[in-house]
């Protein structure tokens, strides 16, 4: 199975 | 202040159909340039990112930056009242508590007023500038879609492989599997029906297919879409408009 990332873990947030 | 008339009301229906369902709280950011927002969805995987440059409209002016912070929803309601083929302005003070949207038939001089209520927002902003991607395929943006769905019936994942000679899309779930592989190609007397692949590596990522379903409600934009790939970061799905774009920022699935 494979685990759905977020953009927080690519981009920085505010 | 801000106005901007749109020769047609259905073009920015359009564009807002094309994410309303993904996203509902957006800050529309006005200046000298155009209309720009960007807003992500709650589970924090999609990222859109719209920019109507001057040129969409028939007639606009901003002197100085002004925020709409506005409940999409809200507004889809306000925009059906309106016909497709009106003109549409968007109008707002310097420090708006309301934008006026004024459609007018010139044709049958019927014009009809709305003021829609605007939200402080305070919306994550994510620095999506600058990434290099791997690869860049341009299709036609209802052959996407089409794949999108079809696929869609048979996982709740879509995989894309990318080689040179090749874009692969595959689905694998319970009831079975299915692919669909698209080829490059030129079409001379269709430019819009054309395939490229531009390649530095080849890629094989892995997205959420509801995501996907999401993503193609902008087909309807463009008669393109742009695909920029890169391996272990979020995809871009761009649709361009005349003047600006409708970009999807989607982070791809990992093995644990």
């Amino acid at each position: 199975t494979k685990k759905q990332k977020t953009l927080m873990e690519f981009f920085g947030g505010k | 202040m801000l106005e901007g008339k749109f020769e047609e009301a259905s073009l920015f229906k359009r564009i807002i159909d094309s994410f309303k369902d993904c996203v509902q709280l957006v800050n529309f950011n006005c200046n000298e340039h155009g209309i720009a927002a960007q807003a992500v969805d709650d589970s924090r995987v999609l990222l859109v990112s719209l920019s109507i440059g001057t040129e969409s409209f028939q007639e606009f002016r901003c002197d100085r930056g002004v925020t709409l912070g506005v409940d999409l929803s809200s507004l889809s309601k306000i925009l059906r009242c309106g016909n497709n083929n009106d003109n549409l302005t968007l109008i707002a003070d310097d420090t708006p508590d309301s934008v006026l949207l004024l459609f007018e038939d010139t044709k049958k001089d019927r014009i009809s007023e709305y003021s829609l209520k605007l939200m402080d927002i305070d919306a994550d902003f994510l620095d999506i500038e600058g990434m290099e991607y791997d690869t860049v395929i341009t299709m036609p943006s209802a052959e996407f879609a089409k794949v999108v769905r079809d696929l869609n019936q048979l996982s709740d994942s879509l995989n894309i492989l990318v080689t040179k000679d090749t874009v692969k899309f595959v689905a694998e779930g319970d009831i079975g599997s299915g692919s669909v592989i698209v080829k490059p190609h030129t079409d001379m007397d269709k430019p819009q029906e054309s395939v490229k692949v531009e390649l530095d590596k080849p890629v094989d990522l892995t997205f959420g297919s509801k995501y996907l379903l999401d993503i193609i409600k902008g087909a309807g934009l463009s008669d393109q879409i742009t695909i920029k790939l890169s391996a272990e970061t979020p995809a871009l799905f761009e649709f361009s408009l005349q003047s600006g774009y409708l970009q999807f920022f989607l982070a791809p699935k990992f093995n644990e």
